[in-house]
């Protein structure tokens, strides 16, 4: 399913 | 973090240092599309409300602030500064951006990994940055000659959406179960919205020419 991922990018 | 990831953030705020030095030096904001810059300002402050909450390191805290405080600044410029001001192609930068706000809007709605006001936002933030440079690239089209340094500003923007696809191809092959859908989709589709300007660019570069768009 769609997980939100960790937001590290910019 | 990977190289090609660090290349294309130093790509990205090298190209937004060229866009404040050219404006500083030249006193001038021909041929920059202030609709685009605005744009940016709303995708940086719907995308870093994660400074209130969540924590990821020094590098991705300072560089968020110095995103958000340039694209202030150039709006300022662009808006205040009494001198800077006058020069802006006003009559010429004339792109509807709702047309770009809403379906973002409505698409973060309809596809997004979780439907909460922050997650909405940010997804918003990714499919707005894919399209936020049109306006400035309409511009260019309608002003036919292109400076060189708007079109390095706009060639260094390109050159780090397409290394930001390399880091995603090296972190996919490095990184166990990482995937992000939406933010691939989105980057591709940024990436391709540069690729005209790209084959003009490197044409007048190979040519050791002016830059000039077809009409």
């Amino acid at each position: 399913g769609a997980q939100p991922c960790e937001k590290d990018e910019l | 973090m990977n190289i090609f990831r660090l290349a294309g953030d130093m790509t990205h705020l090298l190209s937004i240092i060229v866009l404040l030095l050219k404006i500083q030096a030249t006193k001038s904001c021909a041929g920059v599309s202030l609709k685009t810059q605005e744009l940016y300002a709303v995708v940086f402050v719907t995308r870093y409300l994660d400074l209130f909450y969540s924590f990821i390191s020094l590098y991705n805290t300072v560089m968020k602030i110095i995103f958000l405080l340039t694209a202030f600044t150039i709006i300022w410029y662009m808006r205040k500064h009494k001198v800077v001001c006058q020069t802006y192609d006003k009559e010429q930068d004339t792109f509807r951006v709702l047309f770009l706000i809403v379906p973002c809007f409505v698409l973060a709605l309809l596809v997004n990994h979780e439907m909460s006001v922050t997650e909405v936002l940010w997804t918003f933030s990714i499919y707005l940055e894919a399209v936020a440079i049109l306006p400035q690239l309409v511009l260019l089209q309608r002003t036919k000659n292109v400076d060189n340094l708007t079109g390095n500003y706009i060639f260094m923007l390109g050159s780090y959406r397409a290394l930001y696809l390399v880091n995603w191809v090296y972190r996919y092959f490095t990184e166990l179960g990482y995937r992000q859908w939406i933010v691939w989709v989105s980057g591709t589709v940024q990436t391709c919205v540069y690729l005209d300007f790209f084959y003009y660019y490197v044409q007048a570069w190979r040519n050791n020419e002016r830059m000039k768009l077809p009409g």
